[in-house]
């Protein structure tokens, strides 16, 4: 096997995450994580010492691109060749790293189609310090992907690969048998997402919103049942509105593809004609088919024909099969199957008599009525007519979702004295429940 | 063994050429690899992917081919000219 001609002369090497993935569901945080863990796999048995910078000029600039990016080594779309690296040396482009942004890239997955970050991420800067490919079958160096090679914080280099890295670098001292050992403080390190499969690891949910005295961020009727989205929960009911359980579900755990640091949405509505689901978050928005996101999204919104600036409420009217935005004063009449907006929209002149602007959200409901949201109340609108029903409006948290009058009267505190996880006349406790919530696709 | 395609044993050598199992064609000449150049490019990629080494573009070095991977070549151009 070839041995690599070229190693870098200094030991402190500075790195940059330039650019991200841009459709995959690794959050910036998790992307630099990985990044400093497969790092840290050459720096803890070497004299090299890695540190994360800003600006342009890192050693070892790091980037997701998609086919021709200029270097002499276009990639290729899904599979096919997944990432490259620069050998040391004194040509700007030493040490670079790049990731094919068409691969689907994951991390602590079983996806079969996805692509380990971490993995490819260990061989490839391998490459950046001066290893060649080898075919040593169990070597990390192996030019072949060969799948996950476990958790960041337990990987441990193959001895194959430590051999090599140590004839150009020798041995770090922290490795020598006659060196102390190297206490490096737990906070230096970013955090790794908790593992994602494994529910019992999720630490308990401080910031859980009290469903009987908030308002919501959207309301939607999905497969003939209620979600209400209150930030990155969502309590759902089932068809004849019986509320699932008086504990929220966390949204990225149902809806799979929503970016980890989506903190909230703006709106969903399931479309009628596919039943494919719509969330919307500022300019953006996904679909989901059942509860995964489509590939290439999110979208701007702009493909709707709306202005920037998100929407308040979403929903698709059963009287004509349109699908209504609502932002501030103004509301669209959107037609899904056209694919595009209905002429003379937006309009200010609300179509509902009765029914007030910047709404929360509105849905239609198996009573054939559609609801409008905003606040802790809710109107009701029939299909027959476009007006409130008489002694509308009414209160969410009573009708919809268990709660007695003395709570759901309960003013609704500021956000943050609630992150303690108790509100002011200390009513939670007896909201809440310790029962867990089972969802179910189908 | 059914033999490969013309289809693919124009993607194996681009793959090969990619890899540096075999030279780029000369631009000057414009000639191309011999068969016995492709044979030995063959081999040594069969041996450096731990393949059996029959020397011809079969079923496993496909698979192997279409697998996804690094980008950088195998072998240096000068390793490969002298392998060779």
């Amino acid at each position: 096997h070839a041995q690599a001609v070229t190693k870098w002369n200094k030991r402190n090497l500075s790195w940059r995450v330039r650019t991200f993935p841009r459709e995959s569901h690794l959050g910036h945080d998790t992307v630099r994580a990985l990044m400093y863990y497969a790092l840290k796999v050459w720096s803890d048995i070497t004299p090299l010492n890695f540190h994360e910078v800003a600006g342009n000029n890192a050693d070892i600039q790091i980037d997701f691109s998609k086919t021709d990016h200029d270097d002499g080594y276009p990639f290729d779309g899904p599979g096919g060749t997944v990432a490259h690296a620069f050998f040391p040396g004194e040509h700007h482009t030493a040490g670079d790293t790049h990731f094919d942004d068409d691969e689907y890239w994951t991390f602590r997955s079983s996806d079969a189609h996805g692509m380990d970050l971490f993995a490819v991420a260990v061989h490839e800067f391998g490459h950046a310090i001066g290893l060649t490919h080898i075919s040593a079958i169990e070597s990390i160096m192996r030019p072949y992907y060969q799948g996950p090679v476990g958790d960041p914080l337990k990987y441990d280099l193959p001895y194959e690969d430590k051999v090599r890295i140590w004839q150009l670098y020798g041995v770090r001292e922290s490795v020598s048998p006659t060196a102390k050992p190297e206490i490096s403080k737990t906070d230096d390190h970013p955090v790794l997402p908790d593992l994602p499969e494994n529910r019992s690891t999720v630490p308990l949910r401080r910031d859980v919103p009290n469903r009987c005295n908030t308002h919501f961020d959207a309301v939607a009727q999905i497969r003939g049942e209620a979600f209400f989205f209150k930030g990155k929960y969502f309590w759902r009911l089932t068809r004849n509105k019986h509320l699932v359980s008086l504990q929220p579900a966390q949204i990225h755990r149902f809806w799979r593809g929503l970016p980890l640091n989506l903190d909230s949405v703006d709106a969903v509505y399931e479309r009628t004609h596919d039943h494919k689901i719509v969330f919307f978050k500022g300019n953006r928005y996904w679909v989901f088919k059942d509860n995964n996101v489509e590939e290439g999204y999110p979208r701007p919104i702009s493909d709707f024909g709306l202005p920037p600036g998100g929407i308040d409420a979403a929903f698709s009217w059963a009287q004509n099969d349109k699908t209504y935005f609502f932002k501030d004063h103004l509301y669209w009449c959107y037609d899904d199957h056209q694919h595009r907006m209905d002429p003379g929209y937006p309009s200010e002149a609300m179509l509902w008599k009765g029914v007030p602007s910047r709404l929360d959200d509105a849905t239609r409901w198996s009573d054939g009525a559609t609801y409008f949201f905003k606040g802790k109340e809710y109107w009701k609108v029939m299909d027959s007519n476009l007006e409130a029903e008489p002694g509308y409006p009414q209160s969410i948290a009573r009708d919809w979702l268990v709660c007695g009058d003395m709570q759901a009267d309960a003013p609704e505190p500021a956000e943050s004295s609630r992150t303690g996880g108790r509100s002011r006349q200390g009513h939670h406790d007896e909201s809440r429940s310790e029962s867990e919530v089972c969802s179910c696709t189908s | 063994a059914p033999n490969p395609t013309a289809e693919e044993i124009s993607l194996g050598v681009d793959w090969l050429t990619k890899f540096g199992y075999l030279p780029p064609p000369d631009p000057i000449t414009g000639q191309l690899q011999t068969q016995e150049e492709l044979t030995k490019a063959i081999t040594a990629m069969q041996q450096f992917g731990g393949l059996e080494a029959t020397g011809v573009l079969d079923k496993a070095t496909l698979k192997l081919m279409k697998t996804p991977r690094c980008s950088l070549p195998d072998l240096a151009e000068a390793e490969s000219r002298r392998k060779r």
